[in-house]
This record gives structure tokens, C-alpha cells and sequence, in this order.
């Protein structure tokens, strides 16, 4: 009886854990165009405007930047469009036959640059600072 | 708030921050930035001589919004220096910090305020490394001298002599004008930013004398016109240094 009962759980459990994941894949086939669902990897619109937090009292300038971010799918085929590793593309094949062993590959930024900000310090001095990998320029999957 | 685009052309409101999250967002933006508090200054007015001129060095070296056109370090083609063997400082340059004048708060220096300048560069680390640095003096016409007349500027950096009371001067760099010359006028002050910077209690402040060169005789700043802490806030003296800093190390959080 024990080792039945036992055999039952581990059955439940295994069951349950499937469904997580289908229930994962379902949810984000139905979400589509908003949520990250069947969209190629890209990058997105991130406005974050200093002068909303209230900042306007000692950030000069800008007003807000574009930070941008990434957002989509790494699914196989990588289209070409999809500024893709050649280790993405593996690693995609690899996702394919073993989803729940190997991740797709991750969308994420594959340039970035810079964003200065001009702002004034305690003491009432003026500093310009550049700040390297602020922004993103494009995605790729890696 | 976080907005996003409909698809329309419009944007919507999606989710409206709490305080608490925007406290948080906030910490999380000043932390990039490399702060560790919101700074609080006493005045913050663009109109100064220094914020105008540092937003226009801004708009001149960022594109649009503030991108900067290379990723590498800060370029320009503004001419930021006038007159003095000043080294061309913008590039290679990833922090660029205006200075504003102190000296009525040094107790060995606010006797001669038309004279004497005090730049805190105790806030500067030993992370950053001096570029350049140049002292940016505005002179207005001098009625008081035939136009063609010629003046030395020379400007000193202040020493420590050998007992307390011991002032020396260290001369740093000098310009000759005419009376009616008028505008900025830029010192080279590379050498004292990098002493200041690697030793903050080694700065003492600095010290100027104008020499009327046919004459052979020092005369009083304000006379030739050079505007000091009495003067309107958009001439006043101030110091501008560049710096290159290692890549910003964000704490463990």
C-alpha cells in the first residue's frame, strides 16, 4: 500500500509539473503580439523621463532618456532578421529536443552606448558625466 | 507611471507607481548614476556663468537628448579654450565638473576676495584622472586705460610655506591683454587640479596679479575689469576640470 501511495505522488507531481509548463506555453501562445509571445526578439520603446521623478531640481539635463529594452522570442528557426550568435542558433536546436532541460537562447542587448547626464552637485558645482552602456542600440539572441 | 504604446499611436497608462516604488525606482536610477543620495544644491540656477557654460559644452558634445556621439569618451568640435597653452582637455574625457569659487569661506583668503579664488576638489576621488583643467576669468572693458595699453594676468597657485602663517606663490600660468580686451579668458590650471586631486589639503587656493607691463607696476584686478565675486552671476570666475575615471564599479546590492 505504501509503495503505492508513494508511486501515486510521484505520478501527481511529475503531472503537475508538465502542466506548469504547458500552462506556461498556452498562456504565452494566447498573450501574442503583447506579451512577449510570438514576436521575434527586438527592441522596445523605455522612456524613463528624470523630470517625472521629480529631479528637476538638480538634473539639468536631459529631461529623460531612451533606455530601451529587449524583448521577444529566440525560437527555432532564428530568422535572419534576429541579429543571432551562431551559438544561439546551436543552442535554440538543443532547446528544440530538450525544452525542459536547455533554455532558448536569451534575448537580449547586443550594442549599447552611452548616455551623458548634466547635473548639479551638493555643493552647486555642474557635472557632466558620461555613462557608458546606458542604452541599447540593438538585440540580438545570444 | 509605466505607459505603453496601444498599438494606435496612443499611449496608455498601464500600471500608476506607489510611493514606496517610485522611492524604489528612484534608489535604483541614482545608483546608476553613480550617487548615493539625490544631491540637494543650494542654487540651482542655469543663468550662472558655470551651469551656462557647461550646458552649452553639454549640447555641444551630445547629440540629441544627450546621446553621446561615440561611445569611446566625450568630443567635440567646441572651443573651449581661449587664449593659454591650455591642452586640448575634451578628449579622453568621461567627467567634466565646473567649479564655483569659495574663497569669501577660507579664512586666509577672503581678505583680498577681488584676488583670491577657492575651488573644492576634495570631492574629485583619486579614481578620476586629470585631463585638464583650465581657470575661466571674464574681463569687461577698462575705461580707465588708453586701449592699447597691455596688462599681464598672472595667476599663483598657493603654497604652504614653512611656518603656518607662510604663504608661497607658485606661478601657474599668465596671459597679457589690452584694456579694452573683453570676454572669457582661460588659464591653464592642469597642474593644480592634479595636486588638488591627489592631495586635497595641498590646495590652499589660488592668487592673481595684474601687472601693468609698461609700467612695472601691479594694479588692482577690478580696475582692468576682471569680474570677481561682486560681479553679475553669469561673469563670475569659476574652474572647470576634466577628468577620465575608470569604468563605474556599481556596489554589491
Amino acid at each position: 500500500t505504501q509503495t503505492a501511495l508513494r508511486r501515486r505522488r510521484e505520478l501527481y507531481s511529475y503531472r503537475e509539473e508538465q502542466e506548469k509548463y504547458t500552462d506556461y506555453n498556452l498562456s504565452r501562445h494566447k498573450r501574442g503580439a503583447s506579451g512577449g509571445g510570438r514576436w521575434p526578439c527586438q527592441r522596445r520603446s523605455l522612456y524613463v523621463k528624470f523630470r517625472d521623478l521629480g529631479w528637476q531640481s538638480w538634473i539639468i539635463a536631459p529631461d529623460g532618456y531612451h533606455a530601451f529594452f529587449c524583448e521577444g522570442e529566440c525560437s527555432f528557426p532564428i530568422g535572419n532578421h534576429v541579429n543571432a550568435t551562431n551559438h544561439a542558433i546551436v543552442q535554440t536546436l538543443v532547446h528544440m529536443y530538450t525544452p525542459f532541460k536547455a533554455p532558448s537562447p536569451g534575448c537580449a542587448p547586443s550594442k549599447l552606448s552611452a548616455q551623458s547626464v548634466l547635473y548639479f552637485d551638493d555643493d552647486g558645482n555642474v557635472v557632466l558625466k558620461k555613462f557608458p552602456k546606458m542604452i541599447v542600440t540593438s538585440c540580438g539572441c545570444h | 507611471a509605466y505607459y505603453v504604446d496601444n498599438g494606435i499611436g496612443q499611449t496608455e497608462k498601464m500600471h500608476e507607481m506607489n510611493s514606496r516604488d517610485k522611492r524604489e525606482l528612484q534608489h535604483e536610477i541614482l545608483t546608476l548614476l553613480g550617487l548615493h543620495q539625490r544631491p540637494k544644491p543650494k542654487s540651482s540656477t542655469t543663468k550662472d556663468s558655470a551651469p551656462t557654460f557647461m550646458l552649452s559644452l553639454y549640447n555641444s558634445i551630445t547629440s540629441d537628448n544627450g546621446v553621446v556621439k561615440d561611445d569611446s569618451t566625450f568630443h567635440t568640435s567646441h572651443n573651449v579654450t581661449v587664449g593659454d597653452s591650455v591642452v586640448q582637455p575634451i578628449e579622453g574625457t568621461d567627467i567634466i565638473i565646473s567649479f564655483v569659487n569659495k574663497a569669501k569661506k577660507v579664512p586666509h583668503l577672503r581678505h583680498e576676495k577681488d584676488r583670491t579664488f577657492f575651488f573644492d576638489f576634495s570631492d574629485v576621488t583619486a579614481k578620476e584622472t586629470v585631463v585638464g583643467a583650465e581657470l575661466r576669468l571674464y574681463k569687461e572693458k577698462s575705461k580707465k586705460w588708453k586701449k592699447n595699453h597691455e596688462f599681464q594676468i598672472q595667476v599663483f597657485m598657493l603654497r604652504q610655506g614653512k611656518d603656518p602663517e607662510d604663504k608661497i606663490l607658485d606661478p601657474l600660468s599668465n596671459i597679457t591683454v589690452n584694456a579694452n580686451t573683453e570676454g572669457w579668458i582661460t588659464f591653464n590650471m592642469t597642474r593644480a587640479a592634479e595636486l588638488w586631486t591627489r592631495q586635497p589639503e595641498a590646495n590652499l587656493g589660488l592668487f592673481i596679479k595684474v601687472l601693468f607691463v609698461s609700467k612695472g607696476r601691479e594694479i588692482n584686478p577690478n580696475k582692468l575689469g576682471i569680474v570677481s565675486y561682486r560681479g553679475s552671476e553669469d561673469k563670475k570666475p569659476f574652474m572647470v576640470g576634466f577628468f577620465s575615471s575608470q569604468e563605474l564599479v556599481y556596489p554589491q546590492r
